[in-house]
């Protein structure tokens, strides 16, 4: 499908951010649907330096396996010493029994070694998938594409954008929110805080 | 499904953030809802590196109120829902984007859940599509969120003291541009309401329903309780996108 964006949703998508120090973003093709053959379905964010990580899940009974697989790791860890996020969108790895469950913790795996973690280590990256229900991840492709969304890694607006872009499914825009702030204790220190996320169909989160 | 991913510079203690998190989820990504459907996958981190934080600032915690915590609160709610927002302006097929505020005197879930009946009535949906002001499928489906809670078999959820009451309830849209509200019930009597106006506040992409449930007729007094739910309106396209979809 032509993923351009419409015109009446261009006003939606920001030209310029302010990201936070010390993350990265990177993006590249697996063709996790063999459909897709130019753009971009894995997204990898990356932390410099450990990071302290929460997470909310949905409370559907079915839960897919990157959700089982990175509330483990969150509990295994106590929400510290993470280092990176890995997506992939067009195929949600749900209800893929414990071959899911292995491929997920493969993804895991596979960024952790990439940032230097052994695979003896407590997982440091949490693992997301979306897209279509019941089918196995081609996890041949999505293996060998994160090194690439790793070599893509970077800071600027158009790497968080490219980024956001990659988890998309039906959406017809990426979705990508970002400001700076200051904390009342010290304002001469200017934080910031981004955020992106995808969603269209099958939206009615709750989540705990 | 919905993936959120959040990260930030301030330095935050790691057992503090799930606290953080669910409080801005609560009223950002938990509160939308595009067609009633709550995936397997869902799923929103919250990532801190503390990398901005000048060293021998303690990281924030919940343990410790303080105004730093306070305003990283602020700071991440409203950019939660915005990117919530975000997702309902996406609706596959959506043409509107509706802000459903409602208030009551009784308790906070009370609103919300009159809030989630409308913004998930697939009737009402139809209606919002059709530039319809059709306030009787609004009443409808707040109607029947109060009969499940008065509903014995329904105990868990029974928690309110006071159900709705129809002649107590109000609607009105409240346009795009500014202009004065119009209102379609009062305390449960129907106003006669001008189709021309009704359309023309229609035609605007964002609307808002209001929804009083404890009405009594003095302006001046707020209601205790106000909960605020975003949903979109459903199209032909809805259908043709997910009539398509295929594994």
């Amino acid at each position: 499908a032509d993923r351009s964006i419409p015109q009446s949703k261009q006003k939606y998508v920001p030209t310029s951010g302010s990201y936070p120090k010390g993350f990265l973003a990177g993006s590249s093709h697996a063709g996790v649907k063999a459909s897709n053959t130019k753009y971009d379905d894995i997204a990898l964010v990356v932390s410099e330096k450990p990071y302290a990580a929460s997470a909310v899940f949905t409370r559907n009974l079915f839960k897919a396996a990157p959700v089982t697989v990175s509330k483990k790791f969150l509990d295994a860890r106590k929400s510290d010493g993470f280092r990176a996020v890995v997506v992939n969108s067009g195929n949600a790895n749900a209800v893929t029994g414990k071959v899911g469950l292995e491929n997920a913790e493969s993804m895991s795996r596979t960024t952790d070694e990439l940032l230097g973690h052994s695979a003896s280590e407590d997982a440091r990256s949490l693992v997301m998938s979306t897209g279509v229900i019941g089918q196995r991840l081609p996890i041949d492709k999505i293996i060998s594409a994160i090194p690439k969304a790793h070599a893509a890694l970077g800071s600027t607006h158009d790497h968080w954008l490219q980024t956001a872009q990659a988890i998309c499914t039906t959406d017809t825009f990426p979705k990508l929110v970002s400001r700076s702030f200051s904390l009342p204790s010290h304002p001469e220190t200017t934080y910031s805080v981004a955020g992106f996320t995808k969603g269209a169909g099958m939206i009615h989160p709750n989540m705990a | 499904t919905l993936l959120g991913i959040v990260c930030t510079d301030v330095a935050i203690e790691p057992a503090s953030l799930h606290e953080i998190l669910t409080k801005s989820v609560g009223t950002s990504f938990n509160s939308i809802s595009i067609d009633g459907d709550t995936s397997t996958n869902d799923t929103v981190a919250l990532l801190a590196n503390g990398a901005a934080t000048p060293s021998g600032v303690k990281p924030l915690s919940v343990a410790q109120q303080s105004e730093d915590l306070a305003a990283f609160q602020t700071v991440l709610t409203e950019l939660t829902q915005e990117l919530a927002q975000l997702v309902v302006r996406d609706g596959e097929g959506a043409t509107k984007f509706v802000t459903i505020k409602v208030q009551s005197d009784t308790d906070y879930m009370t609103a919300k859940r009159a809030a989630v009946s409308i913004a998930t009535s697939a009737i009402l949906k139809c209606a919002l599509y059709g530039k319809d002001a059709n306030w009787g499928r609004i009443l409808c489906a707040i109607g029947y969120t109060a009969g499940i809670m008065d509903s014995p078999e329904t105990p868990a959820i029974a928690t309110s003291q006071t159900p709705v009451i129809p002649n107590q309830t109000s609607v009105s849209f409240v346009p795009a541009d500014g202009s004065a509200e119009l209102k379609l019930l009062i305390r449960g009597e129907p106003e006669q309401v001008d189709e021309v106006r009704a359309k023309e506040v229609l035609e605007f992409e964002d609307l808002e329903i209001l929804v009083k449930l404890n009405d009594t007729g003095d302006a001046s007094k707020k209601s205790k309780y106000e909960s605020v739910f975003w949903t979109c309106d459903f199209s032909h396209e809805y259908v043709t996108i997910n009539g398509d979809y295929r594994t």
